[in-house]
Order: structure tokens, then C-alpha cells, then sequence
């Protein structure tokens, strides 16, 4: 089972920005 | 002829309608963005990006999955560029 690093996806890193995107200004 | 990443990624999600449709979301936010529909864009860049972070999370490993994670983090570069210049803007 070869798990390549690029495959370890930091989602709370993700959802973390999206919502800083969605906050208004 | 070289071909974007993310119509590579849509040709790889034929078989997932609710990834191509997210796919198609980020294309339209790229588009408004690029027309400097900025308010547009920035609410499509948000649509497309929760959409796709949802559907990264259940993708297995491979080429489709290293594509989609490369495309979301160019989007989410590309909308948090764009809601900075909203920011120092006037209006």
C-alpha cells in the first residue's frame, strides 16, 4: 500500500482557512 | 496543447457528478474573478471550495486525489488574494 506524503492532507488546515474565508471583513 | 489542471481533474470526474459539478462551481469563480466580478466570485470561489474539501475527504488515494488537493489550494489561494484586495478597497 504505498501512501506517497504529498497524500497527507491537512483538512483541519483546509476548513480552518475556509471559514477565515467566509468570515466577513 | 496543454490542458489546465482543473479540466484534467472534470475529464477524471465523470463518473462523480457532485465532484464535476463542484469543479464546474471553481471554473464559473475563476471566470468572475478574472472579469473582476469580485463579490461574485469571492461567494463562488466559498460554494465551490466547501464543496470540495468535502469531497477531497472521501477520495481515496491516487492521481485524481493529489489533483483535486493541488486545485483546492490554488483556489483557496486564489479567493483569499481576492478577499485581501476587497479589503484595502474602497467600496
Amino acid at each position: 500500500n504505498d501512501h506517497a506524503p504529498y497524500e497527507d492532507i491537512d483538512f483541519e488546515d483546509l476548513s480552518k482557512r475556509l471559514e477565515d474565508l467566509k468570515k466577513k471583513t | 496543447q496543454t490542458i489546465s489542471s482543473r479540466e484534467l481533474l472534470k475529464e477524471m470526474s465523470q463518473n462523480k457528478p457532485r465532484l464535476f459539478a463542484a469543479l464546474e462551481v471553481a471554473s464559473a469563480a475563476v471566470a468572475k474573478d478574472e472579469d473582476g466580478m469580485t463579490a461574485d466570485a469571492l461567494d463562488l470561489y466559498q460554494q465551490s471550495l466547501g464543496e470540495l474539501i468535502l469531497m477531497l475527504s472521501a477520495e481515496l488515494a491516487g492521481r485524481r486525489r493529489e489533483l483535486l488537493h493541488a486545485e483546492i489550494q490554488a483556489l483557496m489561494k486564489r479567493a483569499e488574494f481576492l478577499k485581501e484586495q476587497m479589503k484595502t478597497s474602497d467600496w
